[in-house]
């Protein structure tokens, strides 16, 4: 599911806002 | 847990909420009725306002990592993705405030956002919604309905579904702390394929329900079956994000100039 979900994951570990939209 | 416990948890969860997501339903609202102090949203109603909105007026920039077309309807698919992928992270820094939702299994909260992020925003839309069209960036702007129906297929297919949703969602009055509890009950769904700890997401949504029903029988006194026609509306969001899913891949398929962010990619992927 990580691997599949790496955005997901990323903003759920961050408290920042690291997607680039 | 007994009716405090339940009134600290909808107090916990309208907090998050208010705090989160970046237009509330009040705001809306009084942008809406013209009862703000701010200036009037520009109305998008054809080609020519669109462009003008997009030049600076209403949205600062293009749609960003979006290509360059010149074609309407890829443009209005291009602005809905990036609305959509603002909200979705609001939404994952919602679901981290609701009491219990880190401590779940990392993989359950991914399968969690993954299923219920649509179902949040069609329901939250509404409130941006009235039967005419819908406000956008933030309030700045307001897109006719019937703009948007003008486009051609299969962009015109996208709103018009969610419009017909709004309007009946619109008729319960919800304010943003019964939507707030709502939205926290749409993502902790214990049904989700794939959920690891499927008893521990149906304690904490069944936490929210009960402070849910409470709410509404404080705040809707008068409104006695609103509990069952939310729990229904939850049955109709689901068919909603079905059809919505269904749409994209037509467009994928069918208009091979379009691209799909990334998010929104991992999101759709395997879903139904």
């Amino acid at each position: 599911l990580k691997e599949k979900h790496k955005i997901l994951h990323q903003l759920l570990q961050n408290s920042t806002s690291p997607v680039d939209l | 847990p007994g009716g405090s416990d339940l009134k600290t948890l909808a107090k916990q969860v309208n907090t998050a909420y208010l705090k989160n997501l970046s237009m509330t339903k009040k705001r809306a609202r009084s942008i809406l009725s013209g009862k703000t102090s701010s200036t009037s949203p520009f109305v998008i109603y054809d080609v020519d306002t669109l462009w003008k909105a997009e030049s600076g007026l209403v949205w600062s920039q293009l749609a960003p990592g979006a290509p360059l077309t010149k074609e309407i309807g890829v443009h209005v698919f291009y602005r809905c993705q990036c609305t959509t992928v603002e909200t979705v992270r609001e939404l994952t820094e919602f679901a981290k405030c609701i009491p219990g939702f880190v401590d779940l299994f990392l993989n359950d909260q991914v399968t969690l956002l993954k299923y219920g992020v649509h179902e949040a925003i069609f329901a939250m839309l509404p409130s941006l919604m009235n039967k005419d069209g819908l406000l956008v960036a933030n309030g700045k702007g307001f897109v006719t309905r019937e703009f948007l129906r003008s486009l051609r297929k299969p962009f015109s297919e996208i709103m018009e579904p969610k419009f017909e949703f709004a309007v009946k969602f619109n008729a319960l009055e919800l304010d943003d702390s019964d939507l707030a509890l709502f939205v926290a009950a749409i993502i902790l769904c214990g049904d989700r394929p794939g959920l690891m700890n499927v008893k521990q997401v149906e304690q904490s949504q069944d936490n929210i329900l009960q402070a849910l029903d409470l709410h509404l029988q404080a705040n809707h006194s008068d409104s006695v079956y609103l509990f069952p026609k939310l729990l229904q509306k939850m049955a109709d969001l689901r068919q909603l994000v079905t059809e919505n899913a269904q749409l994209v891949q037509k467009i994928k398929k069918t208009e091979s100039e379009t691209s799909l962010h990334p998010l929104l990619q991992e999101i759709y992927k395997d879903m139904y």
